[in-house]
């Protein structure tokens, strides 16, 4: 199963994420 | 001195060089490969290929599978079967509310069991967190109303979210993706978080934010695993999935469950009259419901516009079949 999130946001928004990444419910995705 | 050095064998420089030149070689030959393989565009399947993939009875895969799952094990039976899926799929079970296996009664229990309550502490600083537990599939900005379900592979944002409720205007240029933008200052971004079988299946509400409306598309349900989502174009709008939309601070958002085959059936908690994983449906169909206008109905404290969901709250779960 997958969870996908689109959204508007600021365009200085960024990720702190890199892909294959192992996350856990509530660690934080991107900031601004 | 003399003796020892005569038993000391003779230097061949040149079989040192073949072996350690070869060796070099060997290592810039894969280094070489690898990097092409990294940035190589992925090996699509051709559409004969998805086409028959799509023909195979997964929905019904997937629901005798769930049946199988639903059925109760003897107590003697629960901790070997229990224990091998621990074992093959990784699960920690020190985080788990409930650690006795004797104590879930069928593997879909199991499958839904909760965590200890302060295992998975929400990032106060954070204004978007995870929803779940998984694997960052791919993440970014979305470039000409395509998004990317992996590198190099795309599909539709409006076949994946369906028409809106503000049509283009044909004259203008205006794209799908700047139908949705309530601000020429903001963009659009995306993340894809891919559960596998081991972790936690209930999804959290990645920040604080009002859902307006649930659109439920009834769709196959083919594999999502990273390898098939490489492998097919559109795979997130070909499978069953769940879109929920509506508004937070900065404005447009969305969260999306998508079904797989082991993993076919989506709960929200606060909307129990959504059914997934039914034996029909009309192909490219979906049910909306708005909780604009039942906010009272869905939710006792919904506030007026939609379902307010706080950053970390409980949303829903995945069900095996």
């Amino acid at each position: 199963s997958t969870i996908v999130l689109l959204f508007e946001a600021p365009k200085d928004f960024s990720f702190n994420l890199h892909p294959g990444q192992r996350i856990k419910v509530g660690e934080g995705l991107g900031s601004l | 001195l003399s003796t020892a050095r005569r038993s000391l064998p003779t230097p061949r420089p040149l079989p040192l060089l073949v072996v350690t030149g070869s060796g070099y070689l060997g290592y810039q030959y894969y280094k070489r490969r690898d990097q092409h393989d990294k940035t190589a565009l992925p090996h699509l399947a051709t559409p004969t290929q998805v086409a028959l993939y799509h023909s195979f009875p997964t929905r019904l895969l997937s629901r005798t599978w769930g049946r199988l799952n639903g059925l109760n094990l003897p107590k003697w039976l629960r901790k070997p079967i229990y224990s091998l899926y621990i074992w093959t799929f990784g699960v920690n079970m020190q985080e788990a509310a409930v650690e006795d296996l004797h104590h879930y009664k069928n593997l879909g229990e199991f499958f839904r069991r909760r965590l200890k309550p302060a295992v998975r502490p929400v990032c106060p600083s954070s204004c978007m967190t995870s929803p779940a537990d998984g694997k960052i599939l791919h993440f970014g900005r979305v470039k000409n109303s395509e998004v990317e379900q992996v590198k190099g592979v795309t599909y539709s944002l409006e076949n994946f979210l369906g028409p809106q409720m503000r049509q283009i205007d044909v004259s203008s240029s205006s794209s799908f993706r700047d139908l949705l933008l309530s601000s020429p200052d903001n963009d659009l971004f995306h993340v894809v978080v891919y559960l596998a079988p081991g972790d936690y299946h209930c999804f959290h509400s990645p920040t604080d934010w009002n859902v307006e409306l649930r659109r439920h598309f009834p769709g196959s349900l083919m594999s999502v695993n990273p390898g098939v989502a490489r492998w097919i174009k559109e795979l997130f709008c070909l499978n069953e999935r769940v879109v929920l939309s509506g508004q937070w601070q900065y404005g447009f958002f969305s969260l999306t469950a998508v079904g797989a085959t082991n993993v076919g059936s989506i709960r929200l908690y606060f909307d129990q009259e959504l059914q997934t994983n039914c034996p029909f449906y009309s192909k490219g169909s979906f049910q909306d419901r708005s909780y604009v206008a039942t906010s009272n109905q869905v939710k006792g404290a919904a506030v007026e516009g939609g379902v307010a969901l706080q950053k970390g709250e409980p949303v829903g779960e995945f069900n095996l079949g």
